[in-house]
């Protein structure tokens, strides 16, 4: 180990251990992720070995991230095998093990189990899931999540896909009539998966019931071709996330059966009557779960970034503080220690409020089950700015930890490169930041006029004290 | 309301900051939309605004929860770490202070001379917490092998990592590459 380090490590003044437990929730948690390593480093071989990604072609790297791909998600099937009730070990699960992923560049599975998993599992009634979800858990059939179309992006209610139902076969036909309905984006869907839920504009005796989700088969299960009707490919090379597989598909009056609607809430009956859902906000459940799992993936990237730029800055050594001196350990300097200790406790400020917007997550998705919607709105704007700032946040202590490390920094080889990209990417992917702002916003504003009608939800509960008569 | 320097000052100006900017929002929508213009429009004309009140409630919060939740955490921890903990909560709250200057002197009591005493208190800070740098860091515990770096390893072993990369580079795998003799050399010699 370099002497430097050496030092750095016995003048620390507190016990690393304590630290450790600390952050990973308890002793217990420490010792499941050091037994999910384990398991992971059983094949340090065949998933770290071999010729680094980024001197592999386009097609070569998808190809080599597909087969570590396979080892990693046989792994991670075994041990969600052991804990498939949990929904936080479902989240651990995500945190740890698929987030801090072996691939500098994203995973062809990442979707299958960030978005296609959680909204299933939301939407899909007793026989969907009786009919799927087994198969969706041991990867048998790995799924995507098509939302985003070429030319529409957040406002889904623009969508232009429509899904119009055939009582006479009873079929919904999906279709995607212009360019700029193609689905696009959704990662896993170029190449890898068999499945997706696709979001569509749905008809039923001539009339628009709004955006709904279908199970889709995508390619034969068998030969993996895509189905007649189906236009799918993938997206081309990206600044970052070039493993992830992202896809484009476009629908040519493609035929699903009726069970194929996600029905745990709104239905399609067999005449084609329309049944509405008792609560059409039950399915902001999964889109908020997602964003909290973006929450801890921040904190993750980060966490990586500013222990590459300290141990880097510990190690190397430049310049004379004073004439006659050695050179000093760049760590030394104010102007680093502004960069990376301010990212250090920015990573550990996150994380605490990864963990607080969780618990607030699973508090109000209870009451929500119950029919109590009284903190959705407080709920959805807490997930709404807390991913648009841990993404931004990160992303910007990202680039200083790059910086801190002069050109070493610019080496992909350092990492750095590459978790930017990463972190830069979470910016726009669910929920442009800004349009997220906008939406905090628009709660804050709503909150702001019904100030003095009653009490306040917690997290803005401290406008009614900063706004009381002679406070400011 | 007088400003505090310290933490707990700097959340509640913080939370002057949200609010001060929402109700201000609410003001301009208000004057818009009264002076004819849609609803629309007028939530268009000032979203830069309304992006920046979402940003500063965030910030409140991020700031607040953090404070909140370590002081309750550090009552069970050693004293030692409790002590670097409460230095990194004050840390990220200055820093976020004099980031947010402009807002902070636009909306609320603080003065140039607690300024001054801030950045002051930020590189005091700094200076604490530099011996627990490395420390704090391999608290996370990340194994090499998810780090992926040459320059975060465990073992600092930079330089050695550094090379052993560069020669994985396919250009290395060959003394002469092929496009000295196709392109370099006709071309140094005048020949294209």
């Amino acid at each position: 180990v370099n002497k430097d380090l050496i030092k750095e490590r016995a003048k620390c003044t507190f016990n690393v251990t304590e630290l450790t437990y600390f952050l990973d929730g308890g002793k217990e948690k420490t010792f499941e992720r050091k037994e999910r390593e384990r398991a992971l480093l059983s094949k340090r071989e065949e998933l770290f070995g071999g010729t680094p990604d980024e001197y592999l072609s386009h097609k070569e790297k998808y190809e080599n991230s597909m087969r570590k791909a396979v080892i990693l998600f046989s792994l991670l099937r075994k041990i969600q095998e052991a804990n498939n009730t949990d929904l936080t070990n479902y989240r651990n699960l995500l945190s740890g093990v698929l987030s801090a992923s072996i691939s500098q560049d994203g995973s062809p599975f990442g979707l299958h189990y960030i978005m296609f998993m959680p909204v299933f599992m939301s939407q899909a009634d007793e026989e969907q899931q009786k009919k799927w979800l087994h198969r969706a858990l041991n990867c048998s059939i790995i799924g995507s999540y098509a939302q985003t179309e070429l030319g529409h992006g957040t406002f889904i209610r623009g969508l232009e896909t429509t899904a119009t139902y055939d009582p006479s076969t009873q079929e919904f036909v999906l279709h995607s009539p212009t360019l700029t309905s193609y689905k696009w984006w959704p990662g896993g869907l170029g190449n890898t998966v068999n499945y997706c839920i696709v979001i569509a504009q749905l008809y039923s005796k001539g009339e628009c019931h709004g955006v709904h989700s279908f199970i889709v088969q995508v390619r034969d299960e068998d030969t993996h071709m895509p189905l007649p009707g189906i236009k799918v490919g993938e997206i081309g090379v990206k600044m970052g996330l070039n493993a992830v597989n992202n896809g484009f598909i476009g629908f040519d009056n493609v035929r699903i059966p009726r069970t194929n609607m996600l029905m745990k809430h709104a239905k399609i009956l067999e005449d084609g009557t329309y049944v509405k859902s008792k609560n059409s906000k039950l399915i902001y459940g999964a889109m908020v779960f997602v964003r909290v799992v973006i929450v801890f993936d921040s904190v993750n990237y980060l966490a990586k970034a500013i222990t590459v730029a300290t141990r880097y800055s510990a190690v190397r050594r430049q310049s004379q503080l004073k004439e006659g001196e050695p050179e000093r350990q760049i760590l030394d300097y104010v102007t680093q220690q502004d960069k990376i200790l301010t990212a250090i406790a920015g990573c550990f400020a996150m994380k605490m409020n990864a963990r607080m917007l969780w618990d607030t997550f699973n508090v109000i998705n209870d009451q929500l089950h119950q029919g109590n919607m009284e903190r959705l709105g407080e709920l959805h704007a807490l997930a709404c700015c807390l991913k648009a700032i841990s993404t931004t946040d990160s992303s910007m202590f990202t680039e200083r930890c790059r910086l801190a490390c002069g050109g070493h920094g610019y080496m992909v080889s350092s990492n750095l490169p590459p978790t930017y990209a990463l972190t830069t990417a979470s910016c726009t992917y669910e929920g442009d930041n800004t349009v997220l702002l906008l939406q905090t916003a628009r709660f804050l504003l709503k909150t702001w006029r019904q100030i003095d009608s009653g009490p306040l939800t917690p997290t803005v509960q401290y406008l009614k004290t900063v706004s009381a008569p002679g406070f400011s | 309301y007088k400003w505090e320097n310290s933490v707990e000052g700097i959340i509640r100006g913080f939370q002057i900051v949200s609010m001060r900017k929402i109700s201000s929002c609410l003001d301009l929508m208000t004057s818009k939309v009264m002076s004819g213009m849609s609803q629309a429009d007028a939530w268009n004309t000032i979203s830069i605004q309304l992006v920046s009140a979402g940003e500063s409630h965030c910030r409140a919060i991020v700031i607040s929860t953090f404070h909140e939740d370590m002081s309750k955490a550090m009552k069970s921890m050693s004293a030692p770490l409790a002590e670097v903990m409460g230095q990194l909560v004050e840390l990220y709250a200055v820093y976020w202070a004099l980031e947010r200057l402009g807002d902070l002197l636009e909306y609320t009591s603080i003065s140039g001379a607690d300024v001054v005493k801030l950045r002051s208190r930020y590189e005091e800070l700094l200076r604490k917490i530099r011996p627990n740098a490395v420390g704090l860091v391999d608290a996370f515990d990340i194994i090499d092998e998810l780090l992926q770096s040459s320059l975060g390893a465990y073992d600092g072993r930079v330089y050695e990592r550094l090379m052993e990369e560069a020669l994985k580079s396919p250009l290395n795998a060959e003394p002469v590459n092929q496009s000295f003799h196709k392109y370099l050399k006709p071309f140094m010699q005048g020949k294209l």
